[in-house]
Parts: structure tokens; sequence; C-alpha cells
């Protein structure tokens, strides 16, 4: 046996231009989580609990795009997904289209602990997580100022964006800028077209 | 997107991812995330979580991907995620951590950068962000 090992991430995609000093904000974030999973694993808790409990930590912090601090919909709101999965059994629980629950990742746990399904979505996993009584907050919680801007800069852009690229408007008038083509990560729309 | 992969003392892996998705997505776009097989997998030979252009995690079966090579073609953890990031994303940017069931742990990438952090029993630890 090799003993216990643990993998964080908040993303892929970075800004290169990200200040030095959320880099440092992110680099302590990943500490405390990579420190509250490792002094899980010396408490024995078996790896599945120490996911999930990582994962929560994660969702709550605002600084990556998880529960607070997730992306906006076109429309300003936030709408999260989250999976898990337990390797020796292959069991797991998936979730999306979530507005109101807290941790989305332990509704996910739910899902494959208490429910005969391995995904739900939308309504019927909001209703999942009333009849399960997990923490619900308004979907306001999960909407940071940041947030705001980045939509508003991806909006201005016409495009969709999975990380900083918000590609910089042409300087031609603003209607070569209305009329651009929609853009997703930064790339015209087409290119996902087959999508 | 953020995610955890661990594997404890007694070799049983597991792996979690959560997010908030794109900013200006439609309403009711779902990524990889949630799709076990694509942004999250574990079976008793590894777990993994990915993140990044999720149309093209999906289409890759990324994190699926990492346990098939080592499964069918049996290489070891970094090789098999170093082959699936190269070979497998076609156009598509994105990254994934994963961990094996002899206590390894490993991360790539093709992005320009990634959040990620990873400790060992035996006391290796690192916290990155660039290449």
């Amino acid at each position: 046996m090799g003993g216990w090992a643990i993998a964080v991430h908040g993303g892929a995609g970075v800004d290169p231009n990200l200040p030095t000093q959320r880099q440092e904000e992110a680099k302590q974030l990943l500490t405390r989580c990579l420190n509250l999973g490792i002094s899980a694993l010396r408490s024995s808790l078996p790896a599945i609990d120490v996911v999930e409990l990582v994962v929560r930590e994660l969702e709550t912090d605002p600084l990556f795009n998880s529960g607070r601090g997730s992306a906006l919909t076109e429309n300003g709101t936030v709408e999260m997904e989250a999976s898990i999965m337990d390797g020796p059994k292959k069991r797991c629980g998936a979730v999306s289209g979530i507005t109101t629950v807290k941790n989305p990742i332990s509704l996910a746990r739910l899902v494959m602990d208490k429910s005969p399904h391995s995904y739900l979505a939308f309504s019927g996993a909001e209703a999942f997580a009333k009849k399960q009584g997990v923490e619900l907050v308004d979907n306001e919680y999960f909407v940071t100022e940041d947030n705001k801007g980045m939509l508003k800069l991806a909006k201005e852009a016409n495009s969709i964006v999975f990380d900083y690229r918000i590609p910089i408007l042409e300087t031609c008038s603003g209607a070569g800028a209305i009329d651009s083509p929609l853009q997703m990560n930064g790339l015209p729309i087409s290119v996902y077209a087959p999508e | 997107t953020v995610g955890c992969v661990v594997v404890d003392s007694e070799g049983r892996c597991a792996a979690a991812t959560s997010t908030g998705g794109l900013m200006n997505k439609m309403m009711g776009r779902i990524g990889d995330s949630p799709l076990i097989g694509a942004g999250t997998y574990a079976c008793d030979l590894c777990g993994v979580s990915c993140t990044g252009e999720g149309e093209a995690i999906i289409r890759a079966t990324l994190a699926r991907e990492v346990a098939a090579v080592m499964e069918y073609k049996g290489l070891n953890l970094q090789d098999a995620v170093d082959f699936v990031v190269k070979e497998k994303l076609d156009e598509g940017q994105a990254g994934l951590i994963a961990v094996s069931k002899n206590g390894e742990v490993a991360c790539g990438f093709n992005s320009n950068g990634m959040f990620r952090g990873m400790a060992t029993e035996d006391g290796y630890m690192e916290v990155g962000i660039w290449d």
C-alpha cells in the first residue's frame, strides 16, 4: 500500500496578468484546503468523506468558480453543478442547475447515498435538497461584485468565457463590436459548432 | 471549477468536482463537471477531477480516459495524465488532477496555468499556478 495522497484544483486557464496578491490568495486557499484534507486523512477519514469536506471548503470561499463566487449566467444568476465518485464500488452522484443549495457537492453526495439515482437536476434536485434538509440560501448569496463586473465585460465582448480571456473589444466602431459573432472562450462560437 | 481527488491509507480512491460553469452561459447549460467519466471519475485504480473548456472535456471523456489508459495500456499515473492531456483534447484547453491507489499524485494541463495543490504521506507538498 502506498500511503495516502491528495490533490486539489481551483480551475485551469489563468489570467497571465493576475496580480501577485491574487496569486498569493489563491495559493493560501489551496494550502488551507490541502491541510484540511491532510488532517482528515491522518484521522483515518475515508477518501470519499475527505473529497467532500475539501470541496465544501472551496465552494464556501468566493475565490474560485464554485459555490459562492460562481460564474454568472446570461441573466446574472448562478446555476451550479457538481459530482462525486467513490472508487471502490464506483458509486457516484451528480447534480446540475442548482440555485439555492449552499454546498452542491454535499447534495451530489446525498444523491449517491440517499437516492436510487446517480444524477438529479434543476427542480427535481432542488426538491430532493429540501427533502434531505440541506442548507439552502438565496441565489444572491452566490453572486459577487467581481463576477458582476466580469459578466458585464463578457456581454460587451459578446462572449462566453471559462476563464479570464474576455476578448478586448475591436477598436472598430460600435457596430463592428455589436455584430461580431458570438464567441466562447475567446473563440468564435463556430469553433464549437459541432457541439 | 474546483476539485479534489484523494487516495486514503487503505488505497481507496475518490473524486469530487464543483462549478458555476461559464461566465455569460445560457440558462440550463450543463458542462463537464457533473458528468461522470468526463469531469469526474474514480475506480479502484485512480481518482480524477478535470477543469477547463467543458465541451472539450465532455467530447474527450477526459477523466475516464486516464483510468482507461492505466487499465488497458498499463501506464503509471503521471504517464497516463500526460498522454491524455497531450493526445485527447483536440483543440480544447483543460487541466486535471489525479491520484492512484498506490499513493501517487499527478496533474497535467495544456492551458496557460492551473490553480493546484498536491501532497503525499511521505511529506511531498506542492502548491502552484503556472507551468
